[in-house]
């Protein structure tokens, strides 16, 4: 799973 | 979030603050060099436009807001405020053979050919490589502050603890994104040699001062 358009990560 | 993560992000907040705290502290940016923190200062608005287009959490979009706001006041502090402490002779990296390359990279390797993703992919990449002007100033000059050292500390070792994170989201939820892996491997190498010095001599209450 990637490729989300808000990435949570910083 | 794991606690790996949460110390790395707190980690990373504690080098922007250090930094900008040395630098309004001393009135002075003798020593930092003013085109990383360009560089960061790029890596944080392309990544972070996802706050325009999305909202994930309270903490996700303060912090964003934070890191953005924090490196824009630094790149201000060296380059308007306290311009007459830069060391630009000292400062000499020429960043556009890190940002071109990073540029077509981003646009041959990413997860998606679009504008949003490949921005956040250039910034993932640049970040991996934004300190190089900072570490090429410090071996120029043969010696850095050791305030400068604490910045670069947690700095990397907010890279690091990210490298845990991962490993523990591949293990626990089955996420990974390899773009961010690699990237960020490529970065923690980078300080390696750094956190070598920091451990032998700054720990032990020495200037970090490299040999002739």
């Amino acid at each position: 799973e990637f490729n989300i358009y808000g990435h949570d990560e910083l | 979030m794991n606690i790996f993560r949460g110390i790395a992000d707190f980690s990373h907040l504690a080098a922007i603050i250090i930094l900008l705290h040395k630098i309004w502290k001393s009135r002075s940016c003798a020593g930092i060099s003013g085109k990383s923190q360009i560089l960061f200062a790029i890596v944080f608005t392309t990544r972070y436009l996802d706050l325009l287009t999305s909202f994930i959490s309270l903490y996700n979009t303060s912090m964003k807001v934070i890191y953005i706001s924090c490196s824009y006041a630094t790149v201000y502090l060296i380059y308007m405020k306290f311009r007459a402490t830069y060391d630009g002779n000292h400062d000499s990296f020429r960043v556009e053979f890190l940002v071109v390359p990073v540029g077509g990279l981003a646009v041959l390797i990413n997860h998606d050919f679009a504008l949003l993703e490949i921005l956040w992919t250039f910034s993932i990449y640049l970040e991996s490589v934004a300190i190089l002007p900072q570490l090429f100033m410090i071996s120029k000059t043969g010696e850095a502050e050791t305030i400068t050292t604490h910045y670069l500390f947690c700095l990397g070792l907010y890279r690091a603890l990210y490298l845990f994170n991962w490993i523990w989201r591949f293990y626990f939820e089955g996420f990974f994104d390899m773009i961010a892996i690699v990237a960020g491997l490529v970065q923690t190498v980078l300080y390696c040699d750094f956190f070598y010095l920091y451990v032998t001599k700054v720990l032990k209450g020495k200037k970090l001062s490299l040999p002739a």
